[in-house]
Parts: structure tokens; sequence; C-alpha cells
């Protein structure tokens, strides 16, 4: 039989962060509840930042993945347009710009995390990171 | 009501998927 745990009922849960409330360091310092953060914060945090930048991912494609409550997105990231899928959970939130939170299942994500989101579409523009050159 | 007194602080860009390493050409 395979392995039972006591928490194998429960979903897996998503990093603590992303629960109402979370309290969030800018780059700056300034603390900001994680439901509260804007568009500007992310970019000022970057410009500040000297290893990472923000970079643009375009959601191109969601689909269903073989994971129960996960969906598989693809994006098309930066400038360069890298194409790049990520398996998250469905009620996983990403944070688009000029809008906040989305994710694929927003009534999962209220439920869950208390954090009020939008649902997530082909086409949103998603805020990523990636590493400024070092080299 | 006791207020705890260590509240966990995550740093801003923990919240967002690291989705290229670099842009290479």
């Amino acid at each position: 039989p395979p392995p039972a745990s006591p928490l194998s009922a429960t979903c897996p849960s998503l990093p603590p962060y992303f629960m109402k409330g979370s309290i969030i360091q800018l780059a700056d310092g300034k603390l900001k509840r994680v439901e509260d953060l804007k568009t500007e914060d992310f970019i000022q945090s970057a410009e500040i930042s000297s290893e990472l930048k923000i970079d643009s991912s375009t959601v191109e494609r969601i689909e269903g993945s073989q994971t129960p409550n996960s969906a598989i997105i693809q994006f098309a990231v930066g400038e360069h347009k890298a194409q790049v899928s990520v398996e998250v959970l469905v009620e996983y939130p990403f944070f688009v710009f000029g809008q906040g939170w989305s994710s694929c299942s927003p009534d999962r994500t209220t439920q869950l995390l208390e954090l009020s989101c939008a649902k997530l579409s082909v086409g949103d523009v998603c805020i990523s990171l990636t590493l400024k050159n070092s080299k | 009501n006791v207020e705890p007194r260590s509240v966990p602080v995550f740093p801003w860009h923990s919240l967002v998927p690291f989705l290229a390493p670099s842009q290479s050409d």
C-alpha cells in the first residue's frame, strides 16, 4: 500500500507569504501586507536591487495537469519571449501588471489564502524576475 | 490578547517566480 502520512489528505499548501495579512518587506525596507502590494512596489524594489530585474511574462497557454489541482502555464518571458512552462497549483497567485493578484482558480485562492484574486487568462502580463547579468 | 512577538517578514522577491535564469544571446 502507498505510504500515508497524516497530512496527505490535505492539499499541498502554498508558501506562507501568499496568505492574506503576510508582511512583505520591500527593497527599501518598507513593510506592506501582501494584499496591499501594487505594481510599483515590485518595480521600485527591482530598481533598488542589485541582483534582480523585473521582466514581463505573458501568459500564452493554460492547460490542465495530471497532478491534482494543478495547471501548466506557458509564459513568453522578456523581450526575447523565451518559452517557459511552469506547473503550479491552480490557486497559486501571480501578480499581473497593473491589475494585481491573479490565479487559475480565484475561488480556491480566496478560499485557501483569503487573498482576493482575478482570474488568470491568456494574454495577461505577469511580473517575473530575472537575475541581472553578473558576468 | 497576546500579540505574537515575532511576525515573519518575507522578502518581496519571494512572491515572484523566477521564470528565466538569464537572457543569453
